[in-house]
Formats: structure tokens, sequence, C-alpha cells
């Protein structure tokens, strides 16, 4: 039985089996094993809980955990799926499947949606559009008068409001989309194609073997 | 002239907030 050690591997809560995600997502098992040790790395880099707060997911995303965002704060909301203040594993690799470069485009629509409607009416508003461009400016060093801003909205609302009742709706915005898919750019990250690259040490913790014995 | 006005959401996208390559240079 020499092969058939049990690995005594305490998991913290919130781990979810690789298998069952690897099913519900475009991962495979070997690259939800990798992302568990991005995972774990990001979830202890400040509170060594096993689940990531969102200090440690600024901390990841800027190198600094001061940095306040307001786009990294919607997206952290919308990986917590459970709406407790922190991500589990599952809500990562549920979350961050959505990025991956196979997953269906309009998973990736749907997702942009919600980060974009800041309040959850299920309309994206002029004034939250006002809102989000006013934080992009105050982010980077461009600089525009509010005029330009509203020039800028003008033009956005005129192209993607197609009822003209002053919101964007679901349809609106796949139809906008679909005219400038560069807006979902970011909605697709190429590092997901070769996680188990990049995180190879996920080998050496791998549960493959065991599942399949 | 003045350049056309980009699209809001172009600007938006900007945004590192919405760039998480970052998550991924979290190696060591």
């Amino acid at each position: 039985m020499g092969c058939f050690h049990s690995k005594q591997v305490k998991f913290p809560q919130g781990y979810e089996d690789p298998n069952v995600l690897a099913g519900e997502t475009s991962f495979s098992v070997s690259e939800v094993e990798a992302l568990y040790e991005l995972f774990k790395k990001i979830s202890s880099s400040v509170i060594n809980d096993g689940l990531i707060h969102k200090v440690e997911f600024q901390l990841a995303l800027f190198k600094n955990s001061k940095k306040e965002n307001l786009f990294a704060d919607r997206v952290f909301d919308l990986f917590d799926k459970k709406q407790n203040g922190v991500i589990e594993f599952g809500e990562f690799v549920r979350s961050l499947s959505v990025f991956h470069p196979s997953a269906p485009f309009n998973d990736k629509i749907e997702f942009a949606f919600k980060l974009y409607d800041l309040r959850k009416t299920g309309f994206i508003e002029r004034e939250e559009v006002k809102e989000m461009v006013v934080a992009l400016l105050s982010e980077s060093d461009m600089k525009l008068s509010d005029e330009v801003i509203e020039t800028i909205l003008d033009k956005t609302f005129r192209e993607a409001d197609t009822k003209q009742d002053g919101k964007i709706d679901k349809d609106e915005w796949k139809d906008l989309v679909e005219r400038h898919p560069s807006l979902m750019k970011n909605m697709t990250l190429p590092y997901l194609k070769d996680i188990t690259t990049t995180f190879p040490s996920f080998v050496f913790h791998s549960e493959v073997e065991d599942a399949n014995a | 002239s003045k350049p056309a006005p980009m699209n809001a959401f172009e600007l938006i996208s900007l945004s590192r907030g919405l760039n998480l390559s970052g998550l991924f240079e979290t190696r060591g």
C-alpha cells in the first residue's frame, strides 16, 4: 500500500473540491489546483485565514493595500457572491472563470454589466457612468473639464441608449458591446490559459491522482 | 479641430482596478 498513503491536508473554510469546480467552470482540475496556489498566496498576505479580504485583494492588484479604487471594490463585491465581506476559494474560481479566454462571451458581457450597474438597479444609469468616469480620472493623470465629461456622456448615451430613457439596459449594453468588442478587453485574462505553468507548485499538492485511485 | 470624444466606457476600461492581471503577479 506504499502508494496509498492518505494526505492529511487540512483545507480552510470555503475550500471546494477541484473536481467539482472544474466541472462547473472553464478550468481543468489541474488549473483549479494551480489557482489554489495563487489563492493561498493572496489569502495569506495579511490575514492568514484562507479567505481573501478586501485589503488582500487590493494588495494583490495594486501592491498597495491603501489604494481606494471604485472598480476594484466593484470587482471584489461581484467575486464575493455570498456577500459576507470575503472571497472564498470557490467564489474565486467561479468568478475568475468568466475571465478565461474560452469562457462564453455572453458571461463576460453579463459580468461587465453588473460591474457597471453600481447601484444594482438592473440598468447602467448616466449618473453611474459619470461617477465611474470621474473615478477613472482621479486615479489617472488625465484631467477633463465637466463640460468635456458631459460631452463624452452625451455621445455615449446617444449611441448606447437606443430607447432614449436615460439609462442602458442589458439589451442595449449587449448591442453596444457587439459594436465595440474592445470594451470587453479587460474581461479576458490570457494568464488563465497557462495558469499551470505560472504556478507549477500545484503539482506537489495535487489531489488528482488520489481522486482517480 | 477637436478630436472626437471617446466612448465613456472606453475611458472607464482604462482603470487599473479593472485590470485583474495584477493578481497573477502574486508569485513567490
